[in-house]
């Protein structure tokens, strides 16, 4: 494997927004990309991230391998980069250790780490083709803020989209609150844009825990997509450039 | 009350 990417940074938001859900996993490279699919010990969430080829100059994988690797580690490592810095990942078949190279693009500094790899035995899920009855695009600091402010009364949120709009609310001990966004449209600055695309009327309910945490990845995009449907996990999408994504899935609160 | 559904319910194998 040789992956030059043209923002450590990147990677370093990645690994920023998933360590707190999983802690080891497998890195599966391959000639379309990094891969990596890992559940949170509760196995209540799943973290699905797609780095494709495109997001890489150059990219090459001659064999299909599986990176093991400590998030922590791997943290302690990407934040030894600046802030401008290139990455170049390195491995090789059937490797001890992945190699990080930064380079400045400015100067001739060059640091070099290797980080230890660890045989993760890891169960991948199929995750099936969903045609969503609610996709919802919204800024990714809105729907931040909304997940934090409403964490403040309830541990859990009911998420209800109709036609008039996708509203977020919470029942708790000292109180109840609820947020509703509709369709906005603004020509100037697109990334405050709220779009719904609706099929029918859907109403789940979520752990904010999780949600909180997946808005980590909100420095990522300045758009986040939910995706629901009744009595089916939740999507969060954050779309990266060259269609590479952070994806996170939640299962439902049941048996209200 | 509410109990919290698990992911694998929902994603089986490949």
């Amino acid at each position: 494997l040789e992956a030059r990417l043209e923002q450590a940074n990147l990677l370093k938001k990645v690994v920023d927004a998933i360590k707190d859900l999983v802690q080891d996993c497998n890195f599966d490279c391959n000639d379309s990309g990094i891969a990596l699919q890992a559940m949170d010990n509760s196995h209540v969430a799943l973290v699905s991230m797609m780095l494709k080829s495109e997001s890489f100059s150059p990219f090459r994988c001659d064999r299909n391998i599986a990176l093991g690797i400590n998030l922590t580690s791997l943290q302690k490592v990407l934040r030894c980069a600046n802030s401008e810095d290139i990455l170049t990942l390195k491995a090789e078949d059937a490797p001890d250790v992945v190699n990080l190279v930064f380079e400045s693009a400015d100067s001739d500094r060059l640091s070099e780490y290797d980080i230890k790899l660890m045989d993760i035995d890891q169960e991948h899920l199929g995750i099936p083709e969903t045609e969503y009855a609610a996709n919802i695009s919204m800024p990714s600091a809105e729907f931040q803020k909304i997940c934090r402010d409403l964490m403040a009364l309830s541990e859990s949120v009911a998420i209800e989209c109709t036609k008039e709009g996708v509203k977020f609310s919470c029942n708790g001990d000292i109180g109840s609150g609820s947020v509703t966004l509709r369709s906005h449209t603004n020509v100037d600055k697109p990334e405050n844009n709220v779009e719904i695309d609706l099929t029918e009327p859907v109403a789940l309910t979520f752990s904010l825990k999780y949600l909180v945490n997946f808005c980590k990845a909100s420095g990522l995009s300045g758009q986040v997509k939910l995706c629901l449907s009744n009595e089916v996990p939740l999507l969060v999408e954050y779309g990266l450039a060259s269609n590479s994504y952070l994806r996170f899935y939640l299962a439902p609160k049941i048996g209200d | 009350g509410s109990g919290q559904g698990n992911i694998k319910s929902f994603f089986g194998p490949p």
